[in-house]
């Protein structure tokens, strides 16, 4: 089973 | 005071119309450098970035950096009322609270012009790191727009598995399972039917179609796309817009549990 990843987990807040 | 000219203005519509089912609302970010957008869907998975350089204008004036809020949907209504070889101005004072998009005929023998209201929009800017890619492969927008629309009717999740024999999508579901693989092709007469892969280690990642199905809602943009991907990293899929700038997609992977 994959679960999505959501893009905070990658990109950093600015 | 902010006043932008571009003659091809119907490049405006098709950014607008390429982003306004995955986020609804935006920030328009204007300096001196050009127009910026930066916006997630809802759900934080997929990012919209979009740059249009001054130079693109054929006259640009932005006293002082501003931050336009705007529904994407009324843009896209506002828009449909340009001729699609319209020359496009767009103005708007430091204070305003709206901005004004003003339609040209080619032959000036039409001119309109839109007011539209700003809103307060808290933006959520991510920083996007410089990525040093594993694999890019640029090939004909409208082939990936079909390889989308195709394994979309198979599956929901796809793999992109990029190796040196090409890149495959693979996907599966209840019908069954379905592979496509595009391969390195640099010796087609035509440009624009080119593929060229860039491929500096394989990566395999897995994501969701219906997201990348909407990226290709780009495809009038650009006769080409780019998929960009590094190991656990979201994937880019950029758009060319023309020599102006580009609108830049990005995807979070699923990761294996």
């Amino acid at each position: 089973k994959a679960t999505q990843g959501r893009l905070e987990s990658f990109f950093g807040p600015v | 005071m902010l006043e932008a000219r571009l003659v091809q203005g119907s490049m405006l519509r098709k950014v607008v119309d390429a982003v306004k089912d995955l986020v609804s609302d935006a920030n328009i970010d204007v300096s001196s450098s050009g127009f910026s957008l930066q916006a997630m869907d809802t759900s934080h998975v997929s990012l919209i970035a979009m740059h249009l350089r001054a130079d693109a204008f054929e006259h640009f004036r932005c006293d002082r950096p501003m931050s336009m809020g705007m529904s994407l949907a009324n843009l896209a209504k506002v828009l449909k009322c340009a001729g699609s070889d319209d020359i496009v101005t767009l103005k708007a004072n430091d204070d305003g609270d709206t901005v004004t998009f003003m339609f040209e005929s080619p032959k000036e023998d039409r001119v309109s012009d839109f007011e539209l209201k700003l809103m307060d929009i808290d933006s959520e800017h991510l920083g996007i790191p410089d990525t040093d890619y594993c694999a890019t492969v640029t090939m004909p927008a409208g082939e990936y727009a079909r390889i989308c629309k195709d394994l979309s009717s198979i599956g929901d999740t796809v793999v992109i598995s990029a190796t040196k024999d090409g890149v495959k999508f693979t996907t599966s579901g209840d019908v069954g399972t379905a592979n496509v693989t595009v391969r390195q092709n640099t010796t087609a007469d035509k440009k624009e039917d080119q593929t060229i892969i860039d491929l500096k280690e394989p990566v395999a990642l897995t994501f969701a179609l219906r997201y990348l199905t909407s990226f290709a809602k780009a495809t009038p943009l650009a006769t080409h796309v780019t998929l960009s991907m590094t190991r656990e990293l979201p994937v880019m899929v950029e758009y060319a817009i023309q020599d102006m700038g580009h609108l830049r997609f990005y995807l979070a992977p699923k990761i294996e549990d």
